[in-house]
């Protein structure tokens, strides 16, 4: 199966 | 003291309707560059970022930065009661807890004030770092909505992969499967009609259907949709806004366990 990853994960806070 | 004139007030309309069943609450932004938005869907999984650029608009006032906290479903609820041929003004004072959508018929014969109450939104804003994509599909916008929403009647994610070969938009459920191939075409008697693959790298991800329909909700404000792909990254989905910026959606992938 797959997971759903969230765009948290890729982009950093600023 | 804020005054944007926009003369193409539906513009703003079909901002709303492509953006309001993703984001509930979201802060606008408005400075010397433009009227923007960057705001997440509620599980963080998709972005979308808008920019309405201040050379788009008629005048344009915009005395200091400001963020201004708005309910999306309040907010289309107002511009929906915009004629589609209105100009639409959108005017706040420094300090006030709301805002003024001001509509004019073209013939000036009507107009119409809508206070729109602010609200305090704590919002994280995210740095989207410039990235290579591997493959850049530009597409006619209303052929990825058709795809989209085929497909989301056969299964719940979708791969799109890009070869050579072209562009290939898959689905698998209980009842089946389904592959979508689109080639390069350029052969075409308007440029909005073309298909153009650009392809650095092969690439295949996997995303969920859901989110993808919810950004064909951009289709009306443009002819086209360029889709940007990288591995492991999140993909990007661009409806331009003529001549004034963009709506961008931006969706993380499923990443296999």
């Amino acid at each position: 199966g797959s997971k759903q990853s969230m765009i948290t994960t890729f982009f950093n806070k600023i | 003291m804020l005054e944007l004139r926009l003369v193409q007030g539906s513009l703003l309309k079909k901002v709303l309707e492509a953006i309001k069943d993703l984001v509930t609450d979201a802060n606008f932004d408005c400075s010397a560059t433009g009227f923007s938005l960057q705001a997440m869907d509620s599980s963080h999984v998709a972005l979308v970022a808008l920019l309405l650029r201040s050379e788009g608009f008629e005048h344009y006032r915009c005395d200091r930065n400001i963020s201004m906290g708005m309910n999306l479903n309040n907010m289309s609820k107002m511009l929906k009661c915009a004629g589609n041929d209105d100009i639409i003004t959108i005017k706040g004072d420094d300090g006030s807890d709301t805002i003024t959508f001001m509509f004019e018929s073209p013939t000036q014969d009507k107009i119409a004030d809508f206070e729109m109450k602010l609200m305090d939104i704590d919002s994280e804003h995210l740095g989207i770092p410039e990235a290579e994509y591997h493959a850049i599909v530009r597409m006619p916008s209303a052929e990825f909505s058709r795809i989209c929403k085929d497909l989301s009647s056969i299964g719940d994610t979708v791969v799109i992969s890009v070869t050579k070969e072209g562009v290939k938009f898959s689905t698998r459920g209980d009842i089946g499967a389904a592959n979508i191939v689109l080639r390069q075409n350029t052969t075409v008697d308007k440029p909005e009609e073309a298909t153009i693959i650009e392809m650095n790298e092969p690439v295949s991800l996997t995303f969920a259907l859901r989110y993808m329909n919810s950004f064909t909700k951009a289709t009306p404000l443009s002819s086209m949709v360029t889709i940007s792909l990288s591995s492991e990254l999140p993909v990007v989905v661009e409806y331009k806004i003529a001549e004034m910026g963009y709506v961008r959606f931006y969706l993380a992938p499923k990443i296999e366990e």
